[in-house]
Parts: C-alpha cells; sequence; structure tokens
C-alpha cells in the first residue's frame, strides 16, 4: 500500500458525506446503498464512522461529473478515467467525483458503482494506489461483488496504518464487518456474554449477537435457533446495536452506529437513514438498546448511562431528556445493552444478568440468566 | 517513435498518442509539464515515464510501448496519479 506525502488523514472519526449529484444510470437509492456499502467496508476496519447529510457542506461532497468540471482533473468520456478523489483536507480534500461518461451499475453490466466508489474512498480517507494487483486500491478497474466483501489485506495494512484498527468498544464488542465464512455461534451460555439487540418481531423474538440471531416464540421455549444476520439482514451483516418494533404499525428499527435501518417484518424498507431524525444531537453516534413501550407509546434509548425518551405519535424526542437510567429505574444496574417490552414488563439485558422490570410498582421484580432467554 | 513501437505507423501513432496523455495523467509529478506540451518523441522524458509505468505494474521494464504496456494504458482505470501528487 501507499499513503500520499505527508500522509494527510482526517483528524476526527465521525465524517460527512453527501451525494450532491447523482447519475442517471442508477436511480437514486442505488446510489445511495452502493455508497453506503462502500464506505462500510472501510468504516469496518478503521475507527471512522460514515453519516449522510443532504444539504450543505459535508467532508466528502460526492458527485457524478462530465468533462472538465472545474478541479482541473477533467473526465475523459466512456472508459478511461473512470473516477478520482482526493486525499484528505480542507475544501476539496476528500471530495470524490464519478465520470458520468460511464454506465454505472449495481451489477456487472456496466462499471460496478461500489467497486469503483469503495477505491476513491480509499484516496478520500488517505491511501494512494498499491502495486499490490489483489489490492482495492490497484489503480485499474477490478470487480468486486458488494454483499459479502472483504477489505484485502493490503488495504488493511494501509487504511490501520492511518487509522489504527476499529477498537473494541466496553461492553459493546465490534469486529470489523469482515463477517467469516462460517462465523462461529457466540457460546451465550458462558455467563460473561450478553446479547447486542433484543426485539419482538410479529409473533417472535429476536435475539442478536455479533453475527448470529436467535428466533424464539415469544412465550415458547421450544424451537429457538439461531441465524447468520446477513441470512436474513444482508446490509446489517453484523453487531446490531439495538433494535425495536412498533407492533401497531408492523415496523421494526435496527440500528448500527449512526445508521438504522426499517423493515415490514424481514423485509428492510430502503436504504439505511440517520439516527438524527429521531432528533439525537450529534454527538450521539451510536444506539446501545431501544424499547418500545406500547401503553405509552414511546421508545426509550439508552446511550451509554443515560436514555432519551422519543414520542412515537408525535414522531419527536421528548424534552428533557437525556436521563440517567440507574436513577429512573431502580434496580437495574450497569449499562443497558439490549431491552425488549413484553407484557407489562421491560426486560433489560446487562451483560450477563436481565433484570425484569415491572412498569406499574416502577420496580425490579427479578434478574434472570441473560442465556436463559435461549435455552441455556 | 520507431525506436518506441514495433506496430504499424498508423496504429503506432495513436498509441503514442494515448500514452503520452495517459503518462502525463499518471506520471507526470505536481509542477511536471502542462498538457499539450510539445515532447518529442523517444525523449528521455518519455522513455522515463514509460519505465516507471512499467514498473509500477510489474511489467518488463524496457522503456518501450510494447503490447503488455499498452495493454495496461488501455485498462479503465481511477483518474488519481500513480506517482506523488
Amino acid at each position: 500500500y501507499r499513503l500520499f506525502p505527508g500522509e494527510p488523514k482526517w483528524k476526527k472519526n465521525t465524517l460527512t458525506y453527501r451525494i450532491a449529484k447523482y447519475t442517471p444510470s442508477m436511480t437514486s437509492a442505488d446510489v445511495d446503498k452502493a455508497i453506503e456499502m462502500a464506505l462500510q467496508a472501510w468504516s469496518s476496519a478503521v475507527p471512522l464512522n460514515f453519516v449522510k447529510i443532504n444539504s450543505g457542506v459535508a467532508d466528502i461532497m460526492i458527485s457524478f461529473e462530465t468533462g472538465d468540471h472545474g478541479d482541473s482533473y477533467p473526465f475523459d468520456g466512456p472508459r478511461g478515467t473512470l473516477a478520482h478523489a482526493f486525499a484528505p483536507g480542507e475544501g476539496l480534500g476528500g471530495d470524490t467525483h464519478f465520470d458520468n461518461a460511464e454506465k454505472w451499475t449495481m451489477g456487472t453490466n456496466g462499471f460496478n458503482l461500489f467497486t469503483v466508489a469503495a477505491h476513491e474512498f480509499g484516496h478520500a480517507l488517505g491511501l494512494a494506489h498499491s502495486a499490490d494487483p489483489s489490492a482495492l486500491m490497484y489503480p485499474t478497474y477490478k470487480y468486486r461483488h458488494p454483499y459479502g466483501f472483504h477489505l484485502p489485506k493490503d488495504d488493511v495494512k494501509g487504511i490501520q496504518a492511518l487509522y489504527g484498527p476499529r477498537k473494541m468498544f466496553p461492553g459493546k464488542p465490534t469486529v470489523p464487518n469482515v463477517p467469516p465464512h462460517n462465523p462461529t455461534i457466540p457460546d451465550l451460555c458462558d455467563s460473561s456474554s450478553s446479547f447486542d439487540a433484543v426485539t419482538t418481531l410479529g409473533k417472535e423474538l429476536l435475539l442478536f449477537k455479533d453475527r448470529i440471531f436467535w428466533r424464539r416464540q415469544v412465550h415458547l421455549m421450544a424451537g429457538i435457533r439461531p441465524s447468520t444476520i446477513t441470512s436474513s439482514f444482508p446490509q446489517l451483516m453484523s453487531n446490531v446495536d439495538a433494535a425495536y418494533e412498533v407492533a401497531e404499525r408492523g415496523t421494526a428499527y435496527f440500528f448500527k452506529g449512526p445508521h438504522y435501518w426499517i423493515t415490514r417484518g424481514f423485509q428492510m424498507q430502503g436504504p439505511p437513514r440517520t439516527i438524527y431524525d429521531f432528533g439525537f444531537p450529534r454527538y450521539v453516534q451510536r444506539i446501545d438498546a431501544a424499547v418500545y413501550l406500547k401503553d405509552a407509546q414511546k421508545t426509550l434509548f439508552f446511550v451509554g448511562d443515560e436514555y432519551y425518551s422519543y414520542d412515537e405519535r408525535k414522531m419527536k424526542m421528548e424534552k428533557d431528556y437525556p436521563k440517567n437510567t440507574e436513577e429512573e429505574f431502580s434496580g437495574v444496574n450497569g449499562q443497558i445493552d439490549a431491552a425488549v417490552e413484553l407484557n407489562g414488563y421491560i426486560y433489560f439485558f446487562s451483560g450477563p444478568k436481565t433484570y425484569k422490570y415491572d412498569i406499574e410498582k416502577e420496580d425490579v421484580v427479578s434478574v434472570l440468566k441473560s442465556g436463559s432467554w435461549i435455552g441455556c | 517513435a520507431p525506436s518506441l513501437f514495433a506496430a504499424t505507423p498508423r496504429t503506432s501513432k495513436n498509441n503514442y498518442r494515448l500514452a503520452q496523455v495517459y503518462l502525463h495523467k499518471y506520471y507526470t509529478r505536481k509542477g511536471g509539464h502542462q498538457v499539450g506540451e510539445m515532447v518529442a518523441r523517444g525523449s528521455n522524458s518519455i522513455v522515463k515515464k514509460i519505465k516507471e509505468l512499467q514498473a509500477f505494474f510489474g511489467l518488463q521494464v524496457t522503456g518501450k510501448l510494447d503490447r503488455s504496456t499498452m495493454d495496461m494504458i488501455k485498462k479503465p482505470r481511477c483518474g488519481v496519479p500513480d506517482v506523488a501528487n
């Protein structure tokens, strides 16, 4: 791998990006998706988060341009030069341009946008071209399949030389989104583990951990079976941070870093959106847990040792939040990893313990082992 | 030019022009020759850049626009230069 002279890099770990101009050869939704996945290829290897904005100036301004487009690097029509990007820095730094004269595609009948965008974002983050033909940062085009994409070793070494590896969050281990070919099933029965996220989905209860989730009936222990997250939620890949369902709407929400997805059952409803839609302050970059309270029609979001309350009817965050979790929910200790409401109780998952909290009595009525939910 | 090519005159002229644009774009350091600058064919500067390209892509370093070098030049690619810019 190679870095640019002077090794320019971003000094912050949350970068904004904006797609200022689209291309007629793909739908906007497909462009959004390809760009999102191309950025995720890098954020799975280093501690960088990317937040999409739809107005104003972003760190990484993305656009499809034709010919001479004002940056003294004119495009040359079909084939030849496909795209370029500028090294990290103010103004033009990080900006990424695609040649609109090319036929862009999500597949292989043209130039695959995910493939080219993933390469260009390597430049936007500080990598120059690599002489390793297997590297993503090799200068010439070679199709890469977006789903199940693994960042080649040379590129991982290069980007981590600039930003270091993606750290493990205390209590919420995150590992690069490089799903192994046969993800091992985490041993939830050992006492130290907890779940990443828990939600109802229709008549089922889904419990997420690393790259696996368990499906079970809400009230029955029978028929619990693990599946890979990618098998049912390809976009989520692994390490879901939080999830909740608004049953009366038939919609569920899945959170990962600063993004969330809406589903109807297992069907994703469009591309990822940013958590700032809910009204979170910008310094919140991820959610630890979420739970919808049916009677109150409010969703509680847990971040660190605090929580927010979102009014689902008014579709806005309530005032006077965040509040301290332990002060409001007496008897619930430690950071909340996951939460779900069932039959008037909120189940708070914190490490190997699950606190059964009676909403009426406003107190914990029992403490269970988290692993017991999947038959341990 | 003859020293650079083994192809027919017309092909060699097209390839030469293609190569000249490519080398200017991707193998000219900042402050280098501006586009449109007339470079005497087979000049030191062009041969030097051809060798740099061949070394970067792991091709045989001949300084000539041989078949494998022209094949590489014709491949769709990223617009960021291969040399420090």
